[in-house]
């Protein structure tokens, strides 16, 4: 892996994007990956809808929650994903209205990634941005900088959300990964939130995932 | 969905009437409480307050409810007058098909001596489980804090005891957030944030996704490393 990244200098990363009062950060951090990967084999960046897949993922429980795994599979099903324009995002989950003619992108298939944090690195360097879940500890209150909880009071078998990681560094000589997150841009550092990188940190490296378009 | 107004507002000591369909799952959360505990030790229900949210066929209770349970376990060895123990709990409940569930139980003392309803400063409506009240210093830093955040965030509370709750929630946790600042090693700053006036009960249930804990999904195949053949 280079020693650093970051897809938003890039272009393949759209703005940060706010689910309000409701548990839908899956569907943001699964639509953040595939805006990634449709950027990288398409050459175009298009926000896509997260309320499609609140609508229309009936495995899913959308605003109560859900797993990545299970969005891509319904992208894939469903036939894509409409654009964020077309299919607008509510906050609350209402009857599905997805058009297959009005889908932009589509998806092949989706992967799981390695649970080495070096390896996901590289991996994001070439590949592009990664879906992620993480226990929240702590981000309740976080303001800046980057976030290193104790272990023990940031366990990796207590995953709660999911995110976007964009990229990865080192300030200071401390190795962060860059981590778009969903609660709009008056939270964290504009929107994102920085994790120290390495460490397995509150379980950054245990459900990496990513969407795959041929 | 945002909790309706007859689940919001109030304060620990000024919480309104439970409303019907909260007592159902907090009498559902006191029975699972209780059990296993002999009769006469067993707590009472004090106020119940707290928020639904909806989804399918199903009700997710989010419940703060204090119990009243006697200090002195064996009636007969009592001394008078005997005290009463006061609990704060928060309860996760799920009602699926008239069938209820408790999800989480979460319960701890509070000092009566500091929620007298009379005494308008912070330190009155904060149910502590340290029996030291805030130094007044304190008190003024954190409710000036707590007007900044107010006018930050374009926040509005429905009545005069919903911004007392607020106000305490809020200074209980600056205290977290300093103590989360504190065990930190990474250079992250916590503090004021637009969730600042939130329960962490309810930032859970608001923000967080409780079924990635499961962890069952779809299981997808592993990716090749970048550079394999």
């Amino acid at each position: 892996a280079p020693p650093e990244w970051d897809w938003r200098r890039k272009g393949a990363v759209t703005k940060v994007k706010n689910q309000g009062m409701c548990g839908s950060c899956w569907a943001f951090s699964v639509t953040g990956n595939v805006e990634g990967q449709w950027f990288l084999n398409r050459g175009t960046l298009l926000s896509l809808s997260e309320q499609e897949l609140l609508d229309c993922d009936k495995v899913d429980k959308a605003c109560m929650g859900g797993l990545p795994s299970s969005a891509y599979s319904a992208i894939k099903n469903l036939g894509g994903l409409e654009t964020e324009d077309d299919y607008s995002y509510q906050g609350h989950m209402e009857a599905c209205s997805f058009s297959a003619k009005k889908a932009k992108v589509y998806i092949n298939d989706s992967v799981e990634l390695s649970k080495n944090e070096q390896k996901l690195a590289a991996w994001v360097a070439v590949k592009g941005p990664i879906s992620i879940a993480i226990n929240a500890f702590g981000m309740q209150f976080y303001r800046h900088g980057i976030a290193h909880p104790l272990r023990p009071l940031c366990s990796p078998w207590f995953i709660d959300h999911a995110m976007l990681v964009v990229g990865y560094g080192n300030r200071s000589d401390i190795p962060f990964w860059a981590i778009k997150n969903s609660w709009g841009t008056d939270w964290g550092e504009e929107g994102y939130y920085y994790l120290h990188r390495g460490s397995g940190s509150c379980g950054v490296n245990v459900m990496a995932s990513s969407a795959v378009v041929d | 969905a945002p909790a309706s107004p007859e689940f919001r507002a109030a304060g620990v000591v000024g919480w309104e009437p439970p409303t019907r369909e909260l007592l159902g799952p907090a009498r559902f959360a006191l029975d699972a409480y209780n059990r296993g505990r002999a009769a006469g030790t067993r707590a009472v229900l004090g106020t119940v307050r707290g928020r639904v949210r909806r989804a399918g066929q199903g009700s997710l209770y989010s419940l703060e409810a204090t119990l009243e349970e006697l200090s002195c376990k064996d009636p007969m060895v009592c001394q008078l007058p005997v005290s009463k123990k006061t609990l704060l709990c928060s309860f996760e409940v799920l009602e699926e098909l008239g069938k209820h569930m408790l999800l989480r139980q979460d319960c701890g003392p509070v000092d009566i001596k500091v929620t007298d309803v009379r005494n308008e400063t912070f330190n009155s409506v904060l149910p502590l489980s340290s029996r030291e009240p805030f130094p007044k210093e304190f008190s003024v830093k954190i409710a000036s804090a707590f007007k900044n955040f107010v006018t930050t965030y374009n926040r509005t509370y429905e009545s005069k005891e919903e911004a007392q709750w607020r106000l305490a929630v809020f200074t209980r946790n600056m205290v977290l957030a300093q103590k989360i600042q504190a065990l930190d090693r990474g250079t992250a700053q916590y503090g004021v944030t637009k969730f600042s006036d939130l329960t962490e009960e309810e930032f859970r249930t608001i923000y967080l996704n409780p079924l990635l804990q499961e962890q069952s999904g779809k299981k997808m195949r592993l990716a090749k490393a970048v550079g394999d053949p």
